[in-house]
């Protein structure tokens, strides 16, 4: 079993649309995959189809020792999912005094549940639900839009990561970034992502996301892309990218 | 003197590329702007050309009462702006059990400073970060992209809106809502425009701020639309946002 965070604290740069297209495209490919939506927008649970995410079984409930992960788990796409609820912004203060505060998740997740992977949907923050994703996890995805930010917030990341790894997970691995919404026919799309060769050419994934419309249109109908449109560039990018993440293994 | 607070929960809507562009905006149209960078990541502060915001006169040490406000403003483009720095992300624990946790910011902001308009720009989350720009402002303004989740995050954002009316601050006003990166070519833009207008319409700016690389790639050199390409769309969308938000006073 592989637990991957999805994370990156930049806003809006497809964490959860790689989620969603990751899980879609590793299942494809025969895996058999638990997403787990820690946002609370949920965006994740709404992308998939579900209206009221916070009425039902969710990791929150999961993490205050209130609910077995395994009842919280609903099948959606022929993938396992988790929903968030909006009660996870209020774990920073309920657990604030709290020792295990940073591996409520890690406790939950075990080898005994029968997923091949287990990927996680981050906030776009560095918060205590963030904190426990990447306890939890053992390698790190970055989804990357190549605009001029993008840099400015890989050296917090590095950052965060290394103090996590010496503090609560020290075989947690930054293994990949993942560029989105990328348009060859925009200079700087290209000069951020030499940029990004420059300084993290071994952890850069060679498949790129295209920008591709048919991606921000597939969750309005809480599909994921390969459902939505099969044969559009973003079943392809995403297909494409979960075979070099099944080759690293 | 009005104080805006630019906010929406979603990340990667254009927050701050709005913040920089309508303070530089209404800066052209003649008014006297303060822009302050509330966001823990500091993205407003590099993209007006500040290497290092965490090792200068920022807006946390102002909120800890470490430093007047007046001291931590600096002149650039034409406005004035206070950094933001990583600490940021601590006040939630620091503050937790502090009566004023939700006025830190408020409690100073007064008339005496000599602006016309002051611009916050908030992370994507709702945290005690959010709360003091809300309960400091007296409107807000929300960037979206007309894309299947901002309407999501439409109901979260009214219900947060209503908590800080009732608790903190009953004069704050919902007052606008900005349509960014819109592409007219795009069924979806087009679709989601519409669901706007029919829950909305009288907070919809009519100005709609199109996808412009030139929005994009300004923040690599530092500069605010006006500055890096005056006769682009992104200029051009800006500057009549700005005369429609003046228009509304
Ligand atoms: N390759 C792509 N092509 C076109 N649109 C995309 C692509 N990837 C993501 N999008 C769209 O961009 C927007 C942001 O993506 P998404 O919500 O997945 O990012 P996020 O990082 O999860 O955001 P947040 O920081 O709010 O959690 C969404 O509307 C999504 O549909
Ligand atoms: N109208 C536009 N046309 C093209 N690109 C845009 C436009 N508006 C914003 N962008 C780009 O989209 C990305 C996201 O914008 P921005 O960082 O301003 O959003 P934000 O809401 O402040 O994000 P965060 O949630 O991380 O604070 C940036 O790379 C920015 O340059
Ligand atoms: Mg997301
Ligand atoms: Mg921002």
């Amino acid at each position: 079993m592989k637990i991957i965070a999805i994370t990156n604290q930049k806003g809006g740069t497809g964490k959860t649309t790689s989620t969603i297209n990751i899980g879609a495209g590793l299942t494809r490919l025969g895996n058999r995959v638990l997403l787990i939506d820690l946002d609370p927008q949920a965006n994740l649970s709404f992308s998939l189809g579900l209206n009221d995410p916070a009425n039902m079984p969710n990791i929150y409930m999961v993490l205050k020792g209130e609910l077995a992960l395994t009842s919280a788990v609903i099948e959606i796409n022929n993938m396992g999912l988790i929903p968030a609820s909006p009660q996870l912004v209020n774990l920073e203060t309920e657990m604030a005094g709290d020792q295990n505060k940073a591996i409520l998740l890690k406790k939950v997740l075990d080898d005994r549940l029968g997923f091949d992977y287990i990927l996680l949907d981050c906030p776009p923050s560095y918060g205590l639900i963030t904190l426990n994703a990447l306890t939890a996890a053992q390698e790190i995805f970055v989804p990357v839009q190549a605009e001029f930010l993008a840099l400015q917030g890989m050296s917090k990341l590095l950052e965060t990561v290394q103090n996590v790894q010496r503090e609560h997970n020290p075989t947690l691995e930054f293994s990949g970034i993942i560029a989105t919404r990328y348009d060859q026919r925009r200079v700087l799309n290209r000069e951020v992502i030499d940029s990004l060769l420059e300084h993290f050419r071994d952890k850069l994934f060679t498949t790129f996301i295209h920008e591709n419309i048919a991606l921000a249109e597939a969750p309005s109908f809480g599909q994921d892309i390969f459902s939505y449109r099969p044969d559009s560039n973003g079943a392809r990018d995403y297909l494409a990218l979960c075979q070099e993440i099944m080759e690293r293994r």
